[in-house]
């Protein structure tokens, strides 16, 4: 329905305003209609200003900028609709070093009332992790667990994926 | 509500029954290219009734039981099984006053299908129905799949709508 | 034949006049997100005749040209330079004998735009005729676009057969 | 016309089953049209076979393994159809260690007859490079390059990016 179409694109644009500038660390970005007037067909514009940029259309952007915009969306969507979960398959893959710093520090954030599940090949993401999975396939084609770190110490795992004393 | 712990056993490359027990705060999953840590989100979305192979990167449902190796058969049956915490009774009904509720889903490679709640054989509908107004479920924003993120940014205005139109 | 050096000045986000000489071997491009590497790419596309904007991230060539920042107003001229090793002769016609070539190509926000050879006024055809023969150009596979190993790796196998079309 | 198509194709093929194997360090792959007798409208499949996995379509491959199919198959079209130069844009991103140095190896190699110029975010790339170029935005939205490194030591780079003595 239009109603239920534009109070939930409201929310999401309101989260979305506070979000973009937290995660990149400055600058604004915001969600535009393409067609005020036809709430049944009209489109969704990314505007967004990069700490010290002019405000621009999303193509010019670089990989890594664009991805930023994007995960402040995904966010501002979860905390509108929130899940018990939230789990990330290397979302953090474009990102250089201060992003992914700013990206996980959001994630720490949103942990205290979400369970975070994070895939990821970036350091700065793993140091971050309350408990580190690791899985190998030293069999080719047989996934296995084969560590488990948690805060201050790995436990080695044994078959099964079970902890081993 | 958490994932307390999650097994899986015979589905894509867990070949090996193998047990991931969550704990507090973030847990990160790492590991090489094709180790099966993106199985593993494949996992959950498929125990919690995904029916869309599809979305699982298969093209049949087949496609989830684990196929064989150069140097292992194939096997049977794949299964998943997750322990949720139940101490805010957000999992509702006849479950409400369980402190946790475990679902299980096995597939064997007849096409033979089973969903079972706390060991009791249910069908989809009451997993499915267990999770209404939790916030769970294959679709929205709590699982955002490898290159997720990079559809969002292609996409067009059009095509944007629809992340709004899910969440409305 | 190498690229000797390549001049970037007002294109994009290189308001300043900035060189990069290159030298034997891999060179390889590193710096924060957003600080203007694949801008680097699309000098060199732009450089060697790109026509379609969108083949840049743009949906105008006008977009080519520094728009300005929160502190710098925009520029009214976009400009690269690439320096070619012609040692081997393969650039051909009446540069065959010369071991340098250089192409200059200027767009001004009036939407003039500007080609040259050596310093000499020429029209765009003449400097694409310039690489005919050598495998230089804008498509094909020897820029490879951030992303462009996503595109292949999501083909269907229709779209794929381009791949092939392309190259024969 | 559909001698070209074939020509190519099987130029191509031939290529992508010597390289898929020595990119992901052993396995095989190629290419097969999807229908023979249709050259002017035929798609073309991509079979590959990581080392000690099963044989198998692309769609249940992850994503590092993908992009290692789609490079080889890169890598093959270029060797069909050489240019003087190639410019990578951050193609190792989904990589890990393992397949980002046989990627950078196989740069190495091609690097005898063809200039690359490679833009990355990966430490073991940048490793394998004779020069570096660092650009950044100190003064946000404007692009400097402020150092090259050549093998054996980083030379400053002067406004106007020529090299400081
Ligand atoms: N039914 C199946 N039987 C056996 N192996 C399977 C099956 N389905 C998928 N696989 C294998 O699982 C592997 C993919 O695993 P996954 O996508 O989890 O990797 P990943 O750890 O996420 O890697 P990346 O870091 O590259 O994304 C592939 O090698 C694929 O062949
Ligand atoms: N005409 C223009 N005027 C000013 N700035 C521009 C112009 N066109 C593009 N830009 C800016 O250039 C930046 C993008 O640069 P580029 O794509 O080269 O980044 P990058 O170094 O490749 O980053 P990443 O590592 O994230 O891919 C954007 O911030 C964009 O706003
Ligand atoms: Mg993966
Ligand atoms: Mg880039």
């Amino acid at each position: 329905t239009r109603e239920r179409f534009r109070e939930t694109f409201d929310a999401i644009n309101e989260r979305f305003q506070v979000l973009y500038p937290r995660l990149v660390g400055g600058g604004r970005g915001f969600l535009r209609l393409t067609d005020e007037n036809d709430l049944l067909e009209t489109g969704i514009d990314l505007i967004v200003q990069p700490p010290g940029k002019r405000l621009q259309n999303m193509t010019l952007m670089s990989g890594g900028e664009k991805a930023m915009a994007a995960i402040a969306l995904i966010f501002a969507i979860f905390l509108v609709k929130p899940s018990p979960f939230c789990l990330l398959d290397e979302v953090d893959a474009p990102l250089d070093e201060a992003n992914a710093v700013r990206f996980n520090e959001m994630v720490r954030e949103m942990s205290g009332h979400t369970q975070f599940l994070v895939i990821t090949h970036n350091k700065s993401t793993m140091e971050v992790a309350d408990t580190l999975y690791g899985v190998t396939m030293e069999e080719p084609g047989v996934s296995r667990l084969v560590s488990v770190r948690l805060e201050g110490g790995t436990a080695p795992v044994g078959p099964g994926g079970s902890e081993v004393d | 509500m958490r994932i307390d712990r999650i097994e899986i056993h015979g589905f894509k490359s867990f070949a090996e029954r193998t047990v991931f027990q969550f704990g507090q705060g973030v847990s990160c999953v790492v590991g090489p290219n094709g180790c099966g840590k993106s199985n593993v989100i494949d996992a959950i979305k498929w125990g919690l009734g995904e029916q869309n192979a599809r979305q699982l990167r298969g093209r049949a449902m087949e496609d989830v039981i684990f196929g064989g190796s150069e140097s292992r058969p194939a096997t049977g049956l794949a299964e998943v099984a997750m322990l949720f915490d139940n101490g805010e009774g957000l999992l509702g009904g006849e479950y409400a006053r369980l402190p946790q509720v475990e679902i299980r889903r096995r597939l064997f490679r007849s096409g033979e299908s089973e969903y079972l709640i706390n060991g009791e054989p249910v069908r989809l509908r009451e997993v499915t129905s267990l999770f209404l107004d939790t916030g769970v479920g294959t679709r929205g924003y709590s699982i955002i799949e490898q290159g997720r993120v990079g559809l969002i940014v292609n996409a067009r205005p059009e095509e944007r709508r629809f992340l709004v139109e899910e969440a409305a």
